[in-house]
Order: C-alpha cells, then structure tokens, then sequence
C-alpha cells in the first residue's frame, strides 16, 4: 500500500522551448519521451520560471549581473511562443485499492496543458490559484508514470517603453498576474514575465476520504484566560460508497523536553 | 481535553463541509509578534480513519492563539493596531519578492524573514505588484514573530494612473480574479502572523472587485467583539 501524503515533485525536470520540438503532448507522454538533457531539452527549474531555467543551463546570461539583462530578448519582441516551454519529468507510484492520487500545482503562470501517460489536462487561466487534479485512473500500472506540462505566458505581456515606467504600457494590469514583471522604478523588466511553474509540483495520495482546506481559529474571554479553538474542514469522499469515518481533531504544544501536552 | 473524535458519514462521491466542536483551552500559551513575547505554536493535527480501510488522510499546521485588531485612528489618519489588546507600535518592511526569477526556496525565506527580525521589524508588508507570498514564507515570519500585511494584486501605476493612462478597471477578468483571492485566502489563512488583507496598493480595486473581498473577508458574528455600546469591532 502507498503511503498516505505527500510527495514533491522538485527534481529531475527537463525543459525545451515548444518551437523546438515537433511531438506532442500525447507523444511526449507515451512512445517518445525526451531521454535525458540532451539538446535541445535542457535541466529545467521546477518550481521556477522559464527564464530562471536559461539561466540555469547557460543558455542566457543571469539578468541581475550588470547589464545582463539587455542581452535577454523580451517577449514583447520574441512573442509569447518564444517562452512557451515543454516541462517533463516522471514519477513512479503504485496504488492500492481504494486510493487515490492527486497532482497538485500551487501556482503555474499562467495557462498550462498536462498530459499524463497520453492523457490531456486543461489547467486554466491565473496565477494564483492551484490546481489538483484525480489522475487516479491515468497511472501506468507499471509504475512508472510520464509527465509533460506545457505552459503558456501570460495573455497580456505587454511591450516596455524606450523610456522604461512603471508597469510598462501597464498591458500586464490586464492579466491576474505579478504587475512588477514590465518594469519599476526599481526593476528592469523580466524578460518571460515569470513564465513557469513556478511554485510547488506535487503527487498526493489519499485513501477514500481527502481533507481538504481546514481552516482553524479562536475566540477569547476573561482576558485570555478561556479561549477556544474552531476548526471546519471540507471532507472529500472520491469512493463510491458511503464512508463511514472517525474524525480526529488533536493540538499539541512541544515542550523543551520534547514531550506532548495532551 | 485537546483530542476530539468524531463519527461523520460521507455520501458517495460528495464533499462535505464538517465543523468540529469547539475545542476549549485554559490560559494557552499566546503567540505574540517579534519583541513582544514568544511566538508559541501548537500543533494542530486532523486525520481521518475510514471504516474498512484505515487512515485515509491526514493534516497537521503549527498554529499560534492570537488575536489581531486595528482601526484608523481619526486624530492621524493612520492604522492602529493591538495585538492579544495590547497596542504594538509598528515598525515595517517593504517587500516585493525573494528573486526576481522565482528562485524562492526555504533557506532564502529563512535568511530573508530571520534579518527582518534581527533588523527590529515586527511587520512586513507584500506589495500588490508582486507576489501572494508562499507559505514558506509565512512559515518562517510566523516562527520569528513578523506580523504580515499582504495585499491583493492591484497597483495604482498598472490600475487607473500612468502614462498612457492605463485602465482603472483592474484585470479584464474579475471573477478570475476573486477566484485567485479565494484560493489564496484558503492557502495562508492559518498563518498566525497574517496580520491584514489589502485590495492593492495606493489604489482601490474596482467596485465589484473591492465589493466582493469586503464582503467575502468580513468575520462571521461569532468572532466579532462588541463594545459598551453595541458597536462591532472587527478582528481577524
């Protein structure tokens, strides 16, 4: 049986701008996947962003030495195929019966296609915001799952002005996305707009019933000398029969000795 | 007196929302912001045992007792804020992100948020041209006691000003946009040291928008405190 939780997915990724590549998602995935950093796939950053995985692989000069950062063709001029980027990695992970397995992306900016083991996945629009996705039924029962994520850059990069300003031409505004990214008193522009998956990948398994966004708080009386704790959580059952669950609430306090308070 | 358990029954197929009863304690241990006292955390774990099949999944998050209140103070203008009611004087850094590529790992967080602290600061404030911050971030400014003040992603040189005059309502897409906050809401809201939501930076975001976070991050009832005459404070 797998073991409950979480493993994350930071390791091992490798990156090829879309262009460049003549396969798709469903090829990627099944019968010709990329065989290790060889041009032109590159190691990629994960999480991270497109331009933070050229300047990994030396492709482009770190923009934050000098004037590096001119040397950097900007989406406004390249277009926003140019840091369009294949993401590849895989996993390995066999199911007992009854669980379940979630592919979680905290943050990607800012639109992706996922494809797993030939089978494709629309991740909408938004920077902040996660995405999870049941691919419970998509795993190899080998084992040994492949996946390929493209992503797309914002809708709106915008052009930056010869005179530089706050927000470029402000056409970023138009996106739910990081604003700084066209330029600021106190920065250059970032050249992907933060293109990328650019923050925790994740596989998750669960057994029938998921825990999902507990919310904790308190209230307090005479002067702190009653106070409670409220939690609410939303319980997930992804069975097809009705689940029968104890559910366990617990707080703890770790002393300097390391015992619990309970 | 700190462990609950309790029986629920889950339909096939559906979700759930389950609220626990509440759970009392005597005179916790209170987290309190850097120079103030300690920032003591509990470990607050839920698990779920199903019939059948044993445990289904479990949660944990160190969580601080605290309560936070501020008003705008009508002498000055400016924002007062009490911690567990006692006043805090405010003394805070700007911050706009770790790395310009994202490079965000949890030994910069650490090295970033732990300098803040030594720098005397007990409050950083996240900009809303840049990031939600991650709760690594979080983590750590709930370890070394920095109060957060995190805005949402409007900017007034992006949203309403600037040359060319850039369009003063916000992103083309204001239901997207309500989904990200509601999502980044859920992600951070546990964090002890989340001090105050903004709606942006020197700007009001558009109607609907400021509506709609107004509305949607107002305290239930039953966590709102009430003065002498009936007034409701509010607090986080």
């Amino acid at each position: 049986m797998a073991e409950i939780g979480k493993i994350v997915l930071d390791s091992d990724w490798l990156a090829v701008r879309s262009t460049e590549v003549q396969l798709n998602g469903t090829q990627l995935t099944t019968t010709h996947p990329p065989t290790g950093p060889n041009s032109p796939w590159m190691p990629a950053a994960v999480p991270g962003t497109v331009l933070g995985t050229l300047v990994k692989s030396n492709v482009v000069p770190d923009p934050f030495y000098g004037l590096n950062n001119e040397a950097i063709l900007d989406i406004a001029v390249s277009g926003r195929e140019y840091y369009t980027f294949w993401f590849f990695t895989t996993f390995e992970h066999k199911l007992s019966r009854n669980q379940h397995l979630e592919l979680n992306f905290r943050a990607i900016n800012y639109s992706a296609e996922v494809y797993l083991n030939g089978h494709q996945m629309v991740l909408p629009k938004g920077m902040f915001r996660r995405h999870s996705l049941d691919v419970t039924s998509l795993l190899n029962p080998g084992g040994r799952n492949l996946l390929a994520v493209l992503v797309h850059p914002p809708e709106h990069p915008g052009s930056i002005p010869s005179e530089g300003g706050q927000g470029g031409d402000h056409e970023i505004g138009k996106d739910v996305a990081t604003q700084y990214v066209e330029g600021w008193d106190w920065m250059a522009p970032i050249r992907d707009r933060n293109t990328g998956i650019w923050d925790e990948v994740s596989i998750y398994v669960t057994g029938p019933v998921k825990i999902i966004d507990p919310h904790l708080a308190s209230t307090f009386f005479d002067n702190y000398k009653r106070v409670y704790l409220h939690a609410t959580t939303e319980l997930q059952n992804k069975g097809t029969l009705v689940a029968e669950c104890d559910v366990t609430i617990q707080a703890t306090l770790d002393t300097k000795e390391s015992f619990c308070l309970v | 007196e700190h462990l609950q358990t309790i029986h629920v029954s889950i339909p096939a197929g559906k979700t759930i929302q389950y609220t626990f009863p509440e759970i009392f304690f005597y005179k916790p241990e209170l987290w309190w912001p850097n120079g103030m006292g300690k920032q003591t955390m509990y470990n607050v774990s839920i698990a779920v045992d199903v019939k059948g099949y044993g445990e289904s999944d479990s949660w944990s998050q160190p969580y601080g007792f605290r309560k936070i209140t501020s008003h705008i103070d009508s002498k000055t203008g400016g924002r007062l804020f009490k911690v567990n009611d006692q006043p805090i004087f405010i003394r805070g850094g700007n911050w706009i992100l770790s790395d310009g590529l994202l490079r965000l790992s949890r030994r910069r967080y650490e090295a970033d948020i732990k300098f803040h602290a030594g720098m005397n600061l007990n409050m950083i404030r996240c900009w809303g041209g840049a990031l939600a911050e991650r709760p690594e971030f979080y983590h750590y400014c709930d370890i070394y006691g920095l109060l957060v003040w995190q805005e949402f992603w409007i900017t007034g040189d992006v949203d309403g000003r600037g040359d060319p005059i850039s369009n003063p309502d916000g992103p083309l897409d204001h239901e997207l946009f309500l989904l990200c906050a509601r999502d980044t809401v859920k992600l951070l809201r546990n964090h002890p040291s989340l001090a105050l939501w903004v709606g942006g930076n020197e700007q009001v975001p558009p109607p609907d928008i400021n509506n709609a976070l107004k509305n949607e991050l107002q305290l239930h009832p039953h966590f709102m405190e009430f003065d002498e005459i009936g007034t409701s404070t509010q607090y986080l």
